[in-house]
């Protein structure tokens, strides 16, 4: 863990008295590794302790009895400033229907975490809109998680053109009177400028309350990349990281909250549709500092 | 980055951060470094094109031993296990190998092993009819070890060439699950002698860091027998791949470039690091 880290770096400090720059430094170096090991994108690392090693010179730590511990706190502060401080959930809108529109990789856990959300918001009588025509029974995996929810999924098979899907079903959830629309799309490429037409187009048609980007947390470096390329194109309103219940430190989190200034709103801890919490920075910190 | 340029600090400081952001990851970068330092210490390495090709050349050293080629028994059916993370690519890399051997004309079978999915067995299904070969499958929640039973009964029965078995995405920390996939292993191990032959393990290129507890863990459960890296088509570069290599020593056997089933390449050291570096 950091801590230890840092108590190995101060350890060689007990006699010595007050800390120097060098301490300080060597301090540094092991918040360094422990993000980049944490998947922490190297240029967002830098950046943080840069601010971490401002904040750690400004404050008491040159005189405290235990300077590992003042620098983690340090850390601690610069994390939850960066990821935010309070949880922010879907914002379900006054004029029904609350259009939402899941965007990612291929395989980050789209379609389970539609389903997810359906069943969290399952009280705004939702619809799952089956916008991925491309992965074989991706039109059947959504169904048959809405049968299993007891929630609707407007779906056009596999033949049309995912925009005028979403555009047809937003038609139809509201002459039904759905409150909330799920659209689920198909797994893309940031840099397959086809498809990332294709999501900027749904978007144009269905003009989404909320669109989140699903990011797998065990993702490495090219995290911010993809991160930065679906913000540009689609301004995302926030991220859901899937998959947090294995042991993936999740720095990605942080690349992706760095680049693109958006908030995780939930995190997937399961393969099952309760699987799904809200994001709260404090347990994030904890993990990618191990 | 590479080029005629002088060899100073910023230039070590460059190549140390093209492999990190390539995901080689803190230990295996440094390891790698700490060489290289030397050698520019001691005026060795003189511009950076040379520089380049000693890094270029550490990283064959330790890649070029852990490639390595997905073999059919000589006789009888080879069992090839497929596992890996939730979302991986192992559905898709089983119709791309089907669609592989099919055209080698190998008789194949494939294994609806993923029971729990929603639209898993579907998916399979429709891949082995787009690919052209037989798929065995039970109903959606059934034992995942009764089909995988069934599968080897009817691998040996029909006598095919080669039978794939597919398995649910599991986190490698789930014990469970693991167990569950050794239960699966023993399964084929008393239906044919050796089998699985092969275990694939697939990893999902974009993976960062957490690759090398899922290579650990999954060869802990089961014999791993080679390593499939997918979703390299993006702008991942996969370097997880070399810690793997360089502290496992797992055989590297195929790469996937792509959703259709013509996208897999067998995994070539010297284009992997030549598109590493860019
Ligand atoms: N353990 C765990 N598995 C998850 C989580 N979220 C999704 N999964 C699993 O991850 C795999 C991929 O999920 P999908 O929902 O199919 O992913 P997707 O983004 O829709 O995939 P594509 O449509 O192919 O891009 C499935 O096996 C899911 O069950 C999670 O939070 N935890
Ligand atoms: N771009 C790209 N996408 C891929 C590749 N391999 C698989 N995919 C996509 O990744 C997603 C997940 O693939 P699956 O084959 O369902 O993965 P899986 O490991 O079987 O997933 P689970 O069974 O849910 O654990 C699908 O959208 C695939 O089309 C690849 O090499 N390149
Ligand atoms: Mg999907
Ligand atoms: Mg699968």
């Amino acid at each position: 863990s950091l801590s230890d880290r840092l108590d190995g770096v101060f350890r060689k400090l007990r006699g010595y008295g007050k800390l120097n720059e060098k301490n300080i430094q060597d301090a540094m170096r092991q918040v360094r590794l422990a993000l980049l090991e944490a998947d922490v994108h190297f240029r967002v690392v830098k950046d943080f302790v840069k601010r971490v090693q401002e904040r750690a010179l400004g404050a008491a730590i040159t005189k405290s009895l235990t300077p590992g511990q003042e620098v983690v706190k340090v850390v601690y502060a610069e994390l939850t400033d960066l990821m935010g401080s309070e949880h922010k959930g879907l914002r379900i809108s006054s004029k029904p229907p609350t259009i939402v529109m899941l965007a990612g990789l291929q395989g980050s856990g789209k379609t389970t975490s539609a389903g997810k959300l359906a069943k969290l918001f399952s009280a705004q009588f939702p619809l799952l809109v089956a916008c991925d025509v491309y992965r074989p029974a991706a039109v059947d995996q959504l169904k048959t998680l809405g049968k299993q929810l007891g929630i609707q999924v407007y779906d056009e098979g596999t033949e049309a053109d995912p925009v005028d899907i979403a555009t047809r079903a937003v038609e139809h959830a509201k002459a039904v009177g759905h409150r909330l629309v799920i659209i689920d799309t198909a797994g893309r490429l940031a840099i397959d400028e086809e498809m990332m037409a294709e999501v900027r187009r749904i978007k144009k048609r269905v003009m989404p309350h909320e669109i989140l980007f699903v990011a797998d947390a065990m993702s490495g470096q090219d995290a911010v990349n993809v991160a930065k390329r679906f913000n540009d194109d689609l301004e995302i309103d926030g991220v859901i990281l899937t998959k947090m219940d294995g042991d993936a430190r999740g720095g990605a989190a942080l690349s992706i909250r760095a680049v693109t200034g958006k908030p995780i709103k939930y995190i997937g801890v399961g393969e099952k549709l309760d699987g799904l919490e809200a994001f709260h920075p404090t347990r994030l910190a904890d993990r990618i500092l191990g | 980055v590479s080029g005629g340029r002088a060899v100073d600090e910023d230039l070590l400081d460059d190549v140390e951060e093209l492999l990190i952001t390539a995901d080689v990851g803190v230990q295996t970068t440094f390891g790698m470094m700490e060489p290289l330092r030397r050698k520019v210490a001691r005026g060795r390495i003189e511009n950076s094109q040379a520089l380049f090709q000693e890094l270029k050349g550490l990283m064959l050293g330790i890649l070029r031993g852990s490639a390595a080629s997905l073999k059919l028994r000589p006789q009888g059916p080879t069992f090839i296990l497929v596992v890996g993370v939730n979302g991986a690519g192992k559905t898709t890399t089983i119709a791309k190998l089907a669609h592989r051997f099919k055209e080698e004309e190998k008789k194949v079978l494939l294994v609806a092993g993923d029971t729990f999915r929603a639209g898993a067995i579907e998916q399979l299904q429709i891949w082995a009819d787009r690919v052209g070969v037989p798929l065995i499958r039970q109903a959606a929640g059934s034992d995942p070890g009764a089909v995988v039973f069934d599968g080897a009964k009817a691998a040996l029965s029909r006598r095919v060439d080669v039978v794939i078995v597919d398995t649910a995405g599991r986190l490698q920390t789930k014990v469970n699950l693991m167990e569950e996939l050794k239960k699966l292993a023993r399964i084929l191990g008393r239906q044919a002698e050796g089998a699985p032959h092969e275990v694939l393990l697939v990893l999902d290129g974009t993976t960062g860091q957490n690759a090398l507890s899922q290579a650990k863990l999954f060869s802990e459960a089961v014999p791993v027998t080679g390593i499939v890296l997918t979703k390299l088509d993006g702008s991942s570069k996969g370097g997880t791949i070399l810690s793997i290599a360089h502290q496992m020593g797992l055989p590297i056997k195929l790469i996937g470039i792509g959703e259709r089933m013509t996208d897999l390449r067998d995994f070539d050291p010297d284009l992997f690091v030549d598109a590493l570096f860019g």
